[in-house]
């Protein structure tokens, strides 16, 4: 499984 | 305030495209505190201005500091400022360092 910090939410605009 | 003002810098990005072309990740409660550039799109405003960069910190967007918001906050944000016909840019107070206070 990737690396915590890379499991945070990611929003385009 | 103060501890940041050296190293922040101010980037006005004109809303120069139909989309302001990145994505950002992080928000408080998170490993990253603040929002983070990950991406940049071709042809979006934010690529257009050529100021903003991939891994640059936002920490205020016109003026509204991102500290303490958590990731759909800072995001909503961010999205109104784009949306809104107030203004024809948005101000990003962005600093190149990963700071998380």
């Amino acid at each position: 499984s990737p690396p915590k910090e890379y499991e945070d939410e990611v929003t385009f605009f | 305030p103060g501890l940041l003002e050296p190293m922040s810098t101010l980037v006005r990005v004109p809303k120069s495209a139909n989309t302001l072309g990145i994505a950002i990740e992080g928000g408080a409660n998170t490993r990253q505190p603040l929002p983070r550039i990950v991406t940049i799109q071709r042809g979006g405003s934010a690529h257009n201005c050529g100021q903003l960069k991939v891994g640059q910190v936002i920490l205020e967007v016109n003026g509204i500091s991102l500290r303490g918001r958590e990731h759909r906050e800072a995001a909503c944000l961010i999205a109104e400022a784009f949306k809104t016909k107030e203004k024809e840019y948005i101000d990003f107070l962005i600093t190149e360092f990963n700071v998380a206070l």
